[in-house]
This record gives C-alpha cells, sequence and structure tokens, in this order.
C-alpha cells in the first residue's frame, strides 16, 4: 500500500457508511473506475505470499505515477506515454527446448491474456527477464532475441515472429526488458489465445547458448525475480458507464 | 444599471460611510449570513471504509475535495471567475428571484492512479482522469 491519502486528513468529518448506503456507494465508484463489478482475486498460498516480480513493479510504477498525477507532463507521465491502463501479466507455462545439447536452445513463455479489456488501444508492450551474471560464459557479449510464436505446426517448426533483440555482457546483471509491442495487434484479434514467446541467446560467432546458462531466470527464480509482461494501454473512457 | 439600488442616505455630517455598511452589492460578498466565498474543501474517500483493500493495492484512499461557497459580486480574483459568471452575478444583483448567482464549481481537476488486482490476480495500474479538485471557481 502507501502513497497519497493514505489517511483522511485531521478534522475531515467521519461517518460509518450502512450496508446499503455502502453498496450504492460501491456501485456508482465502480462505475467511476470503468469495472463492471467488484474484482474477487484469490487468496494467494501461504507460500507464495512473498512480493512477486511484478507486483514489486507495478507498485513502482505507481509510487512514479501517482507523484506525477497533479501534474501535465512530469517525467513518469512522459515515461508511460499516453498510457492511462497498465497491466501485468505474470507467467503461466515454460518450456524449455528439452533436446540435450541439440541447437539451437530456447526459452518459451505463455501468458494468459484473457483479461485484457476490450476498447483498449495498446501504447506499448514489454517482456521482463532477470539476468544474473553467467558462470559459463565470461566476458562474452550475448544477442538476446524475442519472437512471438504466431503458429504452432505439429510436424515442424513453429511459426515465428521476430520482436526484438537486445545485446548485453554476459556479466551484466538486472532487469532485461524486450519491446513486443509489435505482438500487440495479434493478441487483440485473438484474445482468446494464450501469448507465447519465444527467446534465443546467441554469442557474437553465433552460437546458440541455453538461455538458463546466459543467467536468465525463469519460472523457477526466486518470485521477486520471475519473468513477466506488462502492456500499456491507452483507455477508452468509462466504457461501462451507461447513461443516466 | 446598479445605481438604482443605491439608496444613499443624506449625510448628516461629514462622516465616510463605513465599507461595511454599504447598502446592495457589498452586503455578502464575505459572508456576511455566516456563508463562505467558494473554495475548496476536504473530501475523503476511503477505499478502506468501502471493505476493498482485499483488491485494491494502493492507495488506501484519496482526498478528492469539493468546492462550496458564494459566488456573491464582486467576484475576486482569486475566485477564478468566468467572464460568464461576472455578468451573472451583476444580473442577480437585480433579479434575485429570476437569475441565481454564479455556482461554485471545480475548475482545475487531476488524475489519481489506483493500483489493483483484478480477478485472474494480474496487477492492473489505472490512471483515472478528473478525480481530484485542484482548483474551485465560480462559473
Amino acid at each position: 500500500g502507501g502513497g497519497p491519502g493514505l489517511r483522511p486528513p485531521p478534522g475531515c468529518p467521519q461517518r460509518r457508511l450502512g450496508a446499503r448506503e455502502r453498496r450504492d456507494v460501491q456501485r456508482e465508484i465502480l462505475a467511476v473506475l470503468g469495472l463492471p463489478g467488484r474484482p474477487r482475486p484469490r487468496a494467494p498460498p501461504a507460500a507464495s505470499r512473498l512480493p512477486a516480480s511484478a507486483p514489486l513493479f507495478m507498485l513502482d510504477l505507481y509510487h512514479a505515477m501517482a507523484g506525477d498525477d497533479d501534474e501535465d507532463g512530469a517525467p513518469a507521465e512522459r515515461r508511460l506515454g499516453r498510457a492511462d491502463l497498465v497491466m501485468s501479466f505474470v507467467n503461466m507455462v515454460e518450456r524449455d527446448r528439452a533436446l540435450g545439447h541439440q541447437e539451437p536452445h530456447w526459452k518459451e513463455f505463455r501468458f494468459d491474456l484473457t483479461q485484457i479489456p476490450a476498447g483498449e488501444a495498446v501504447t506499448a508492450a514489454e517482456f521482463r527477464i532477470y539476468k544474473v551474471p553467467s558462470i559459463h560464459l565470461l566476458n562474452r557479449t550475448l544477442h538476446v532475441s524475442m519472437f512471438q510464436v504466431v503458429q504452432e505446426q505439429s510436424n515442424r517448426e513453429s511459426d515465428l515472429f521476430f520482436l526484438d533483440l537486445q545485446t548485453l555482457r554476459a556479466g551484466d546483471e538486472g532487469w532485461l526488458v524486450l519491446d513486443v509491442t509489435a505482438a500487440s495487434d495479434c493478441w487483440l484479434l485473438k484474445r482468446h489465445k494464450d501469448l507465447g514467446l519465444r527467446l534465443y541467446v546467441e554469442t557474437e560467432d553465433g552460437h546458440s547458448v541455453d538461455p538458463g546458462l546466459a543467467g536468465l531466470l525463469g519460472q523457477r527464480a526466486p518470485r521477486s525475480q520471475q519473468p513477466f509482461v506488462v502492456t500499456f494501454f491507452r483507455a477508452s473512457p468509462s466504457p461501462i458507464r451507461t447513461p443516466r | 444599471a446598479v445605481r438604482p439600488l443605491r439608496r444613499r442616505q443624506p449625510k448628516k455630517s461629514n462622516e465616510l460611510p463605513q465599507a461595511n455598511r454599504l447598502p446592495g452589492i457589498f452586503d455578502d460578498v464575505h459572508g456576511s449570513h455566516g456563508r463562505q466565498v467558494c473554495r475548496r474543501h476536504e473530501l475523503y474517500v476511503s477505499f478502506q471504509d468501502l471493505g476493498w483493500l482485499d483488491w485494491v493495492i494502493a492507495p488506501q484512499g484519496y482526498s478528492a475535495y469539493y468546492c462550496e461557497g458564494e459566488c456573491s459580486f464582486p467576484l475576486d480574483s482569486c475566485m477564478n471567475a468566468t467572464n460568464h459568471a461576472i455578468l451573472q452575478s451583476l444580473v442577480h444583483l437585480m433579479m434575485p428571484d429570476a437569475v441565481p448567482k454564479a455556482c461554485c464549481a471545480p475548475t482545475k481537476l487531476s488524475a489519481t492512479s489506483v493500483l489493483y488486482y483484478d480477478s485472474s490476480n494480474n496487477v492492473i495500474l489505472r490512471k483515472h482522469r478528473n478525480m481530484v479538485v485542484k482548483a474551485c471557481g465560480c462559473h
């Protein structure tokens, strides 16, 4: 929690709402917020209550954005562009190419995009993955490329669409951000489908590297370092509100 | 147009009229009826009181403010009055039953951001425009 407006200012009159009054107020505020109803998130199991990467990132973004709400054109506002809705998607399924030493190596991530609201325009989308220094590839330059899995084929390699390429050192540590905005049109058209993203790592001389050996952390990483997708939308104004 | 409202009492002596005793247009400018001039007041919306802290991550509430007060002639520069509000206030002086005073309303609003979980436990940050009163004025 936190941020502005943590507690009512002193001297502000307060009154407990009655049950019906509370329901009415809730319904009206939800309509203003553009929500059809109150979200009912599932309580996470006790073991997974440690801070996860996506919520931590979103909280940082909230603090940057909340400080910005007063003024137009402030730094965070520029960083977010024209977006007024940001959604994070946790990695649902992860697959590695499990063919021993056969190249090329890759790692595939799937995200459930069914919650993307209708009528929103995607302004940007990022895949974020944490990298620890690689002990296997000291001082090597690595190229990390990201593809969208457009179509899976039973008898041959899946159809892929190139999204982004980043170059880094094997010893680097931190969040690697890959631009996956180009895949957004496809999500909006086929929102019932999971988003499949495939990640390849190569050395400068073109040899494929196992992403795990390159230090890229996947689903088995600590919760605060697990990969996720963050998407920036330009929302249509309160589409759910009905005229009165 | 305002002149007919002035009913000057013949001066008994050389004393100057007291500003706060002048009839007509200065009567209820600064709360002579116990009402304050148009300004911003505190209004806190508590997500905690709404029982929403299981899905709203931040904030727990926010100051939305509201505008209240008199918009009486003459409208000070601090009242952010529109030209129309000034004219309406003048007309109100002459026809108080037919034309009301200008309204005290928000002149500047700002956004507020809400961080919450959706039903699939995705974390969503949404910026809602025009949720907080930054300034009030006479409209």
